[in-house]
């Protein structure tokens, strides 16, 4: 599999939904 | 100009490297009810960053980053294997459908929060992972060995609030599908056993506790595990924070407060902390949410489906099944993202034509694509947007674009799996 590693996260806000099956981004989050 | 600034980054070569400056703390995870700041292990943040726990340098990043990769990779051509039996077999259980023993490595691109374990609380900086389920931290009397870690050791004699678990109880038999090992028996109380993929390993009492996130957001009975034999490369931490999601995961035992949701913000240098933040209140407006893909069914993976990448504004040309085929899954503790082949190369022949008026350097470990930024005040670097299933466009931060190893060997910081199909 390809892998979305953590150098590539950075500043980024992810969400993660385990509920609603669903993972989200968006710019700036830190 | 104005196509340009739309298209590249231009950022201080200086800010490539760590520097010393003082920490400046996340003004979310200070104000936020259920945020914990976020930092790297070592970074000026950190009160890890010292002694002998020095931080690995990068090459050894790289190779325990791979490691972690391996590892991910074989635990998912397990589960895919098994799952082809099983369509022409009699179903078996769902424990059965599981590797048996390997884990993840932990790595050491590692970010940290701490929380507090026990009563009286005792803080412990753990590194947050959302490639693993359970949370656990080293234990006295450590009746084997443990490793060197920064904080007191946990021991559950000093506090009130620690119950070991009955190996006859339910969520005991719940570690095999968390740990990939069945729990076994010790004088009748649980014993945990977790290997990674680069023989680290942490082993002891499956136990209930409680565990303090904030002063507002405290949980009676956590399971975790109490670890008295511990080997490995953790670089000073007291143990891992497991955020997959498996049923002995922290997001599905505290679900019925934060409904299985928590986000996070990783830091763009040591000097800053992000932060790690349970439940839905306080989430951007500006968040745009692509589905969990099914290829990571089976397993506690947060799957993703990446449909393209762009570089300079320009979407690659990449044939759809090169993504499809793989499939992908994202992973707080994998430092460097790997692409299938044929996208990497795309990306790698993009970036390196916007890069042309730069000297190359030498690759490195896993990273082919370097260059010399010797004698340069500030570089331009083409912008990188990754398209996720559902129309999701996120485009990366400049820090997120290039690895540095030092200013003479910039590299892109991306790196090829070995094949298409892995």
């Amino acid at each position: 599999v390809a892998i979305f590693g953590n150098v590539q996260q950075q500043t980024l806000e992810v969400v993660y939904d385990g509920r609603g099956g669903r993972v989200g981004f968006a710019p700036g989050g830190c | 100009s104005k196509r340009y600034e739309a298209d590249f980054h231009t950022i201080e070569v200086s800010s490539l490297l760590s520097s010393s400056s003082p920490c400046v703390l996340s003004p979310k995870a200070s104000k936020t009810k259920s945020s914990l700041h976020v930092m790297h292990a070592h970074g000026t943040c950190s009160h890890l960053s010292s002694g002998k726990n020095a931080i690995p340098d990068r090459v050894e990043i790289l190779k325990r980053d791979q490691a972690r990769v391996d590892s991910f990779h074989a635990k998912l051509s397990k589960t895919t294997k098994t799952a082809t039996r099983n369509a022409d077999r009699v179903r078996q259980r769902k424990s059965a459908d599981l590797p048996a023993k390997d884990g993840s490595t932990i790595g050491s691109g590692n970010y940290i929060v701490t929380v507090g374990i026990g009563t009286p609380k005792k803080d412990l900086s753990l590194i947050f992972d959302t490639g693993s389920d359970l949370t656990w931290t080293q234990c006295e009397p450590c009746v084997r060995t443990c490793y060197s870690q920064k904080e007191p050791i946990f021991n559950p004699s000093s506090s009130s609030s620690y119950y070991n678990v009955s190996c006859s109880s339910a969520v005991c038999g719940a570690l095999s599908s968390a740990t990939g090992n069945s729990g076994s028996c010790s004088s009748s109380t649980c014993v945990y056993g977790i290997q990674y993929g680069d023989q680290s390993f942490s082993v002891g009492f499956l136990a209930r506790e409680k565990l303090t996130l904030t002063s507002s957001d405290i949980f009676d009975g956590f399971y975790f595990g109490c670890g008295e034999n511990n080997q490995g490369l953790f670089n000073g931490v007291a143990g891992l924070l497991g955020l997959g999601r498996d049923q002995l995961s922290f997001p599905s035992q505290t679900a019925s407060r934060y409904n299985k949701v928590f986000s996070y913000c990783l830091p763009s240098s040591a000097a800053t902390t992000g932060h790690l933040t349970f439940g839905s209140a306080g989430l951007s407006r500006s968040v745009k949410f692509t589905p969990l893909s099914s290829v990571t069914d089976g397993t506690s993976f947060y799957g993703l489906d990446i449909v393209g990448i762009s570089v300079a504004g320009q979407k690659l040309t990449i044939p759809s099944t090169v993504f499809s085929s793989a499939g992908a899954l994202i992973d707080s503790g994998t430092v460097i993202t790997r692409l299938p082949p044929k996208a990497y190369s795309a990306l790698k022949s993009a970036f390196q034509a916007s890069m042309s008026r730069y000297p190359t350097a030498p690759a490195v470990s896993i990273l082919d694509t370097c260059y010399d930024l010797t004698g340069y005040r500030t570089v331009a670097i083409p912008k990188v947007g990754f398209l996720f299933s559902g129309g999701v466009d996120v485009e990366l931060d400049a820090t997120g674009i290039l690895y540095a190893l030092k200013i003479s060997q910039v590299c892109l910081g991306f790196a090829s799996n070995s094949d298409d199909s892995s």
